[in-house]
């Protein structure tokens, strides 16, 4: 058993929890929030088979996507100005981060 | 030292960590959301020594029980109809379900 | 690469935070609760190489720091007497507790 840790852009989470749902593996889900954009995003939190983990990852691999945001650096993103009135910085954010830790002992009640 | 996840239904999280408490354990609550059914639950973080491991699963055993939820299916939870309106679905939601994982270091400041 | 869960006080994790992406460290924060005191608090999550691990735990010693609360017994904090009203009960907050599991797999998309 594994439990595996993705933090995901809010844009793309929907598709992931539908995805994975479909496919019959449950997921709970976090609001979080990114520590450098100060934006929102979503932690998931899936304990998963070792059998069913190729098909966890494949999921997170098919559903989420890089996206570029522009931002001035200083401002925080809620106060952006309009990009053309700013010299703004390009921003990668990655479609998804995933931790995959080793579960010792797993149990339902 | 084990970190101890749990995921409870939110009608059995106060008891819950009021237990822990009278126990002498330290949880901390994570607001979350199950992926199926889309309805609020409760992410508990209890880091626990070993010799106090197995109180802390007889906790979670004791104070949480299994619920039965009848949901339309392709309806949001939120949006459900009077149940004799429509052909429900059982979906059985379990009391809680934990994962323990290795701490490998720990430290407070 | 490590995962470090850190659970800090909400009046040190602005500082924290800040601190972490000066250093180039990428965290995602969660707003949780303490279990005792039922008051929020922050858990970040850090997934980091073993190289910074040491300056990661550093930080986390530096920016956080411990405080006093004073409560009633019984009573919810919320809903706290003035101090002098009451025979309050002085309740030590550590800055922080850390943590750290091993990440047996790490991708990013
Ligand atoms: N200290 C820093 N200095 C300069 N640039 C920085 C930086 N920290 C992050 N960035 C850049 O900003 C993007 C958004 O980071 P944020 O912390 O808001 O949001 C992050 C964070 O919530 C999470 N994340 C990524 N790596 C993580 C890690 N090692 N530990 C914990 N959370 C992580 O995933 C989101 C997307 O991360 P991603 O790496 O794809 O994309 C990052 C990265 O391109
Ligand atoms: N391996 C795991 N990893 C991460 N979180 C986990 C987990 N197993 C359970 N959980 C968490 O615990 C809640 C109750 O799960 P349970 O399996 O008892 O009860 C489940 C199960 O009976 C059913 N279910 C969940 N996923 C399903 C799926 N993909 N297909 C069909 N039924 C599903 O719906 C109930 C509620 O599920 P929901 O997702 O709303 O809420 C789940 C989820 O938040
Ligand atoms: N092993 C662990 N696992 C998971 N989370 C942990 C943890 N140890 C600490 N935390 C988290 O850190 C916060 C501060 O804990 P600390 O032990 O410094 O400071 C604690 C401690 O001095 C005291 N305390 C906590 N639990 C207690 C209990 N069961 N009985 C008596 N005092 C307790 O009240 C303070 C605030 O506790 P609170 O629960 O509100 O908030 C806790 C909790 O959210």
């Amino acid at each position: 058993m594994k439990l595996m840790v993705v933090i995901v852009q809010d844009a793309d989470a929907a598709a992931l929890v539908k995805e994975f749902t479909q496919k019959r593996l449950t997921v709970t889900k976090l609001a979080s929030t990114g520590g450098f954009l100060r934006e929102g995003n979503t932690t998931l939190l899936l304990g998963v088979s070792e059998t069913d983990l190729e098909t966890a990852k494949q999921i997170v691999q098919d559903k989420c996507r890089s996206r570029t945001r522009f931002i001035t650096p200083g401002v925080p993103v809620a106060e952006q100005p309009e990009p053309f009135l700013a010299q703004p910085v390009e921003v990668p954010v990655g479609g998804a981060v995933a931790f995959i830790l080793n579960v010792e002992e797993f149990f339902k009640v």
